[in-house]
């Protein structure tokens, strides 16, 4: 074959076109043009022997390995085979024209004299999407895995959301490393759910929602993960982890029943093998806001500041006591105490106890000492106190108008201190009693 | 003491025993001072020792015994300032306060004497008061507790009796006498710092007067440190204690 030039369009003749063309000659003609292209060919002058069969002379259209037809004669001559104005497309980018001439061109005994043809071709876009578009059955290899896509002079493929092409330019893969969902709620669900979910997944599906909310998990039907009866998962699993704990693996077909994470962050890991034809899986997701248990005092002493009627993430309360007693953690005093309702529904702070306030020992009182007036050795709130000085030698220190039994009651006050009411803090002072001797002189002798 | 009689216990329970230069008495005031004379600690015509420590004894009436209870150590000094230790015949001002370092424990042989409050009958003639002392006794210094009662004498009688001396001794508003020159009864020798104690209408012991000096002992008339012209200062002293 003579190949002609690669161009997008041209003319192909007979030898000696337009002048008759010789005998005894076989000519073929390679049409080639651009890959992606085919070829497009039309006669528009033809002119040769007509013989029945196109015996003698002819013009031979064949590509793709396929013969497109044998033509002679001319346009309404009744023998032969004249192309008119057919078009001849080839399927790949080349075509071959033949051209075939006898010893003679005579017709009863006279010589006869044909011009020959003239085609013109012309490179034309291939749709090579057309293949992908028709059976499968006819093309059991498709030009691209997914989704194709014709453009003049070639193609290109790509796939379906949630696929990656590769780098072959042919095939999918799933990307589904790094889903991640924000909202609310919403749907989830396997690749291509419910119709089989593909091979070789490594799938993670984050659900992450604001602090102090938790997730719950419905699934739906169909449920269908390969499985078998022995082993547990040992083909494909959904793996549910919340708050990066596991919480369950599952496959099969039964359905999971509804989680409640009690976590903001929930990770669904779908692994797959190679092969299988199940369904997938598909849930739907809720999230509800985090409650902390109602706060509950230890004892009757203790007082919940504005007590609500349910406390969710970031509420807190605060504990006082009632008069006279103090706040303890432990053997901790406290001065305050607030507990915050945490993002887990647990409260920081375990409810602290009331302790009632001890005064402790009284201060004990030079040349003097005390009594108590309440319970013997007791010295907590609103226990109290007398003290006295050790007469006859001390006499109480006292204001005008008070007596001893005033100023010397001392109570222990919800402060922990103890007070009385006129000197406060202040203990009573035993002053020493002058010019009384117990023994003085008695002069009898008169 | 001369002319007097050994003390019981508790009759006296104020009396302090002190040594310096010498025998000498004290009265206890509150229960942290002791009140005696500017001359038992400033002796007139001796030298004195200023690093020389004093000895203070409480709470009973047997020398031994009072020794044996312990020292009572003194933290501070004060004297009247208007003592003149220079001038032999003037005992001016003969009064200090001895602030103990520790307060004393009150008890039945341990109570402080009180302070006059105004001029009532104390120093009028013949008011009776008691003087006690561990002083000379006949001669003989003591070792048990005496005590003696003498009348306020009449403050012309004391001065006569004075000029009948021939003594130049100064004897001022801020002295009282007492005793009678008949009856030989008196302080002496080692009771000075002491104090004349009479009992008031209420029942109390007041101190009037301190041991200060006298011309012989048992011959005339004792001559005492006024108390009530230095009440103020004593009190201002003791800050109200």
């Amino acid at each position: 074959a003579t190949p002609l030039s690669q161009e997008l369009f041209g003319e192909v003749t007979s030898p000696l076109y337009p002048k008759p063309y010789p005998n005894n000659l076989e000519t073929t003609t390679m049409i080639t043009v651009p890959t992606g292209y085919r070829v497009k060919l039309v006669f528009w002058q033809f002119d040769l022997e007509p013989s029945e069969g196109c015996f003698y002379d002819y013009v031979k259209i064949s590509a793709d390995k396929k013969t497109l037809g044998r033509f002679c004669g001319q346009l309404g001559s009744p023998l032969g085979n004249p192309p008119g104005k057919r078009e001849f497309v080839s399927e790949g980018n080349k075509m071959l024209l033949t051209f075939h001439t006898d010893f003679s061109n005579e017709e009863n005994g006279t010589v006869m004299f044909y011009k020959g043809f003239l085609a013109y071709y012309q490179a034309v876009d291939l749709d090579e999407c057309a293949s992908q578009r028709n059976t499968v059955e006819e093309n059991p290899q498709p030009l691209c895995q997914h989704l194709c896509h014709n453009y003049v002079g070639g193609y290109f493929c790509s796939c379906r959301p949630g696929y990656e092409l590769q780098k072959d330019g042919y095939s999918c893969q799933v990307e589904c490393s790094r889903e991640l969902y924000t909202e609310p709620s919403g749907y989830v669900s396997s690749l291509e759910y419910p119709q089989p979910y593909p091979p070789d997944l490594r799938c993670n599906y984050s659900i992450r929602v604001e602090r102090g909310h938790t997730i719950h998990l419905k699934f739906l039907e169909p449920f269908e993960i390969d499985d078998h009866q022995q082993v547990h998962c040992p083909y494909d699993q959904l793996q549910i982890y919340a708050n990066g704990r596991n919480i369950g693996e599952f496959c099969g077909k039964q359905r999971p029943t509804d989680l409640d994470t009690s976590s903001n962050s929930v990770d669904l890991l779908f692994f797959t093998d190679e092969s299988g034809d199940s369904r997938g899986w598909k849930l739907h997701y809720t999230t509800s806001i985090i409650k902390c248990p109602q706060p509950k005092t230890l004892d009757e002493f203790t007082i919940i500041q504005n007590l609500q009627s349910q406390y969710q993430f970031r509420d807190y309360f605060i504990t006082t006591c009632k008069q006279g007693y103090q706040l303890v953690e432990g053997d901790q005093v406290l001065l305050s105490f607030t507990a915050v309702c945490q993002d887990d529904g647990t409260w920081h702070r375990a409810m602290p106890r009331c302790k009632i306030k001890d005064c402790g020992q009284p201060r004990s009182l030079r040349n003097g000492g005390f009594n108590y007036t309440t319970t013997k050795g007791v010295t907590t709130y609103q226990a109290r106190i007398q003290y006295y000085c050790n007469e006859p030698y001390y006499k109480m220190k006292t204001r005008d108008g008070s007596s001893e039994a005033e100023q010397g009651t001392y109570t222990c006050t919800a402060q922990g201190i103890w007070k009385n009411e006129q000197e406060g803090e202040k203990i009573p002072r035993c002053l020493p009693v002058c010019g009384k001797p117990v023994h003085p002189v008695v002069e009898k002798q008169r | 003491i001369i002319g007097g009689k050994a003390a019981k216990e508790g009759n006296f329970p104020w009396q302090a025993l002190s040594n310096k230069y010498g025998r000498g008495g004290g009265a206890l005031l509150g229960d942290r001072w002791i009140l005696t004379a500017a001359h038992t600690l400033y002796p007139k015509e001796q030298d004195s020792h200023t690093n020389s420590s004093i000895d203070v004894f409480l709470g009973g009436i047997i020398v031994e015994e009072i020794e044996k209870l312990g020292n009572h150590p003194v933290r501070r000094v004060s004297i009247h300032p208007s003592y003149r230790k220079d001038e032999a015949h003037n005992f001016e001002g003969d009064i200090a306060l001895l602030e103990l370092e520790h307060s004393v424990t009150l008890g039945p042989n341990l109570l402080p004497i009180c302070l006059p409050e105004n001029e009532t009958t104390f120093y009028e003639k013949g008011h009776m008061g008691y003087v006690s002392g561990f002083g000379i006794t006949e001669n003989k210094l003591t070792d048990h507790l005496r005590y003696v009662r003498l009348p306020v004498a009449e403050r012309t009688a004391c001065e006569r009796w004075l000029q009948g001396q021939n003594s130049n001794n100064v004897f001022s508003e801020n002295m009282f006498c007492a005793g009678d020159p008949k009856a030989k009864h008196d302080s002496c020798q080692g009771d000075s710092g002491g104090v004349f104690a009479v009992r008031g209408a209420d029942g109390r012991w007041v101190a009037t007067g301190i041991v200060s000096w006298g011309i012989g002992c048992g011959q005339g008339y004792g001559f005492y440190t006024k108390l009530l012209n230095y009440v103020d200062w004593i009190k201002k002293e003791m800050e109200e204690e």
